[in-house]
């Protein structure tokens, strides 16, 4: 562990803290692409299966836990507990045209062909584009509520942190695994468009609004 | 490329 991941970590808790926070406080998922939390609800199953298999520490069980059932969570309140404000109309990004892709990628380019490792670069390639439903649907809706953004740095934060953890890992541990470093290297460059409205507007305290 | 068997990143 380094003081890159640590952080990492702890911004894409927040991160995910901060989403089911503000649905479960307002009772309300306006603004937010249930199709990305799907995504990410099936990042994080296919990505954890390991649970039923290996040990790493309390910290990386308890982890993953949190992570898999908060993203239940959160799409279960989309979905079913505070349907009636879900936005599907501007919710419409065509996932299959991620999933499909991925999927076949994930069974071309790996390093073991095995069940448990296909399903992991599955998910590291789908987690790297899992967030283009919210930032179209942001597009589409031409705005985006102030916590939404803060999610949204946090969670574009995190991997954008990972990168550093895996040049202090390579430099000091010789750790290096290019799959997770080109699919981290995408999804931090993606945000690069959010990352500068974020920080010329809403941390000037301005509302976070394309120009239509 | 040494990429880790076991996965210990989350």
């Amino acid at each position: 562990m380094n003081i890159f991941r640590g952080i990492a970590d702890f911004s894409h808790l927040a991160a995910i803290i901060i989403l089911l926070h503000k649905i479960w406080k307002s009772r309300s998922c306006a603004g937010i692409s249930g199709k990305s939390q799907i995504l990410f609800a099936i990042v994080f199953t296919t990505r954890y299966l390991d649970l039923l298999t290996s040990f790493i520490s309390l910290y990386n069980t308890s982890m993953k836990v949190i992570y898999i059932s908060c993203s239940y969570a959160t799409v279960y309140l989309i979905y079913m507990k505070f349907r009636a404000t879900y936005d599907g109309n501007h919710d419409s990004f065509r996932v299959e045209f991620l999933v499909v892709p991925v999927g076949g990628l994930a069974v071309l380019i790996n390093h073991d062909f095995a069940l448990l490792e296909i399903l992991w670069t599955f998910s590291i390639y789908l987690e790297s584009v899992a967030i283009l439903p919210q930032l179209f649907m942001i597009s589409k809706t031409g705005e985006a509520e102030t916590i939404t953004t803060h999610y949204l740095f946090c969670l574009g934060l995190y991997r954008a942190l990972y990168l550093f953890n895996w040049i202090w890992r390579f430099y000091f541990e010789g750790f290096f695994d290019m799959i997770a470093i080109v699919a981290g290297l995408v999804q931090t460059v993606l945000y690069c468009d959010f990352f500068y409205l974020y920080v010329t507007k809403v941390l000037k305290g301005k509302k976070l609004s394309l120009p239509a | 490329a040494d990429e880790s068997a076991t996965h210990d990143e989350l």
